[in-house]
């Protein structure tokens, strides 16, 4: 039972495991990156993959940019300035940038933007 | 985001993570969610990196993302990252990689580098604590010994306190959310309280990855943002990761 008023504590759950019911939306699929391969090779697979889930998370973060900045500008910034960032990161971190903007077709510089989502979301 | 590690009786680790992101990033009204969490959430893969065709290390990611929030390094160490605010912040760290002052990490390329590198709890909580951020953060790292566990609390250019498990204490857990474990967190995002009542209703005697997984489940602890749960257990190098969704009504964050 929940309490439904804020913040809804629950009185703590039992039996929950194996995952299942309304709270569990899905297991996760296994990947394996060869740190073997060059660095903009080893996320290939997993890229191919997922690309359309991540252009639709890209559009997201891009509708939301707008949102902000409905010139399309700030966008045009991502675009023009982070994809110099990509050569200013310790190895191997932006070639494989690289690789994964080239197999997805997403910008490099929205690719270096999700990369950096932390240091920047503290803004 | 919610981290705990705690210790069994027989001194077993067990690691669990809900990993909350997406606040104030756009709400759907229809479906009373959050626009970037839902996105997030089909991208969520668990990685084995493999050098020489032997693990190295594993992970929960966000494919796209190369940094790590969530590994396992098996039979060594266990490690998540939570978020933590200061106005002292990324934007800072940003500003002077820009004007050329990088001898600072990139917190998730931090994070990689010591699950690649790192051979031992000690080596990694060494790297954890004293590598120079961007941005602060809190490191919630596990080992494969009794009294292994710790929360790293960093600000970018410190580390400002490890509170460790100490049994002895009784502390046979350390839970992190996203507020300094010594002052109170923000009353309307008050995650710690819960987590920590289930905690001490499971008990050090009945811990395990299925009871560390009911605690991840109970709101608010599991809220709105949460996009998936992760438990490991590095005495068995195992990491397993949940896609998650919270049934109305529920907490936002």
């Amino acid at each position: 039972s929940a309490q439904f008023i804020p913040p809804y504590t629950e009185d703590c759950r039992a039996d929950m495991y194996p995952p299942k019911g309304p709270t569990f939306k899905g297991a996760v699929s296994w990947y394996t990156v060869d740190l073997d391969s060059p660095p903009s090779k080893r996320w290939t697979a997993i890229i191919t993959d997922k690309k359309t889930d991540l252009v639709n998370m890209i559009q997201a973060i891009r509708d939301l940019a707008n949102a902000f900045v409905p010139s399309g500008r700030l966008v045009e910034l991502v675009d023009i300035t982070l994809p110099i960032m990509a050569d200013t990161f310790p190895k191997p971190f932006g070639e494989e940038m690289k690789g994964i903007a080239e197999v997805s077709g997403v910008p490099l510089g929205e690719v270096v933007l999700f990369n950096i989502f932390y240091e920047v979301f503290t803004v | 985001c919610t981290s705990v590690v705690a210790e069994d009786k027989n001194g077993n680790l067990i690691h669990g993570r809900n990993l909350d992101f997406g606040l104030f990033m756009g709400w759907d009204m229809k479906n009373k969610s959050w626009i970037i969490s839902e996105k997030l959430k089909p991208l969520v893969v668990n990685l084995d990196f493999k050098r020489n065709n032997q693990t190295v290390f594993k992970s929960t990611n966000f494919a796209g993302y190369v940094g790590m929030l969530t590994g396992i390094k098996p039979h060594l160490f266990t490690l998540t990252m939570n978020e933590r605010f200061s106005l002292d912040g990324g934007y800072i760290g940003i500003l002077e990689w820009i004007l050329g002052k990088r001898d600072g990490m990139w917190m998730s390329f931090l994070t990689r580098s010591v699950l690649e590198k790192a051979n031992s709890y000690e080596e990694a909580k060494t790297l954890l604590a004293q590598t120079k951020l961007l941005a602060p953060a809190y490191f919630i790292l596990g080992g494969n010994q009794t009294g292994q566990g710790c929360i790293i609390t960093r600000s970018r250019l410190l580390s400002i306190d490890i509170l460790e498990i100490d049994v002895k204490l009784g502390r046979w857990y350390v839970l992190e959310t996203n507020y300094d474990h010594w002052k109170e967190p923000l009353f309307l995002d008050d995650r710690r309280t819960p987590a920590m009542k289930c905690m001490n209703q499971t008990t050090q005697t009945n811990i395990t990855l299925k009871t560390m997984y009911d605690v991840l489940s109970t709101k608010p602890v599991l809220n709105k943002l949460t996009t998936y749960t992760t438990l490991m257990q590095v005495s068995e190098g195992s990491l397993e990761s949940y896609i998650r969704n919270c049934p109305n009504p529920c907490m936002p964050w």
